[in-house]
C-alpha cells in the first residue's frame, strides 16, 4: 500500500550466474584466454579473472591486455596451486589440504587475491594447532 | 573416512573490489 515500486530479489541469482559461467568454462564457450601454468594450458574468461584477481585486473584492464589470448606466467605459480584458485573463482569453493595449502597460498599471493591469502593463513595456522 | 570433506563457511569478502570510476 503506498509503495513507490516493487522489487523481486532472486537471492540465488549470483550463484546461478557463476554456475553457468563455470559450465561455459568447462565447455570452452567464450573463453578468451589460455593460461600456461607450469606448462599446463588452462582456458578461462578474462572477465572472471579480472573480477577475482588484482594481478589479472592490472594486466587486462589496460589496452595492453586486449590482444593477449595466451598468457604464460613465468616464475609464477605451479599448476597445483593455481588450479584450485581458478575453480574457486568459478565456484566460490576453495579446496585446501595440508599438502596443497602452501602452493595455493603462493599462487594467491602471486595473483593478488588477498582475501584468499588470509583464508590460507587461517587454514595453515589451524592445521598446526594440536 | 577417505574423501570426507569438511566445509568451513567464509562470510567475509572473497575477492578484491574493483574501484568505482572516479
Amino acid at each position: 500500500e503506498g509503495a513507490l515500486g516493487y522489487v523481486r530479489e532472486f537471492t540465488r541469482h549470483s550463484s546461478d550466474v557463476l554456475g553457468n559461467l563455470n559450465e561455459l568454462r568447462l565447455r570452452g564457450i567464450l573463453t578468451d584466454v589460455t593460461l600456461l601454468v607450469g606448462g599446463q594450458p588452462l582456458r578461462a574468461h578474462k572477465a572472471v579473472l579480472i573480477a577475482c584477481s588484482g594481478f589479472f585486473y592490472s594486466i587486462f584492464r589496460g589496452r595492453a591486455g586486449v590482444g593477449v589470448d595466451v598468457l604464460s606466467l613465468p616464475g609464477g605459480p605451479e599448476a597445483r596451486g593455481f588450479a584450485p584458485l581458478l575453480d574457486f573463482m568459478y565456484t566460490s569453493r576453495l579446496r585446501l589440504s595440508p599438502a596443497t595449502a602452501p602452493a595455493v597460498l603462493a599462487a594467491a599471493t602471486y595473483l593478488q587475491m588477498e582475501h584468499v591469502v588470509q583464508a590460507c593463513h587461517r587454514f595453515i595456522q589451524a592445521s598446526y594447532e594440536p | 573416512h577417505e574423501g570426507l570433506v569438511a566445509t568451513v563457511k567464509e562470510a567475509g569478502r572473497s575477492i578484491h573490489e574493483i574501484p568505482r570510476e572516479e
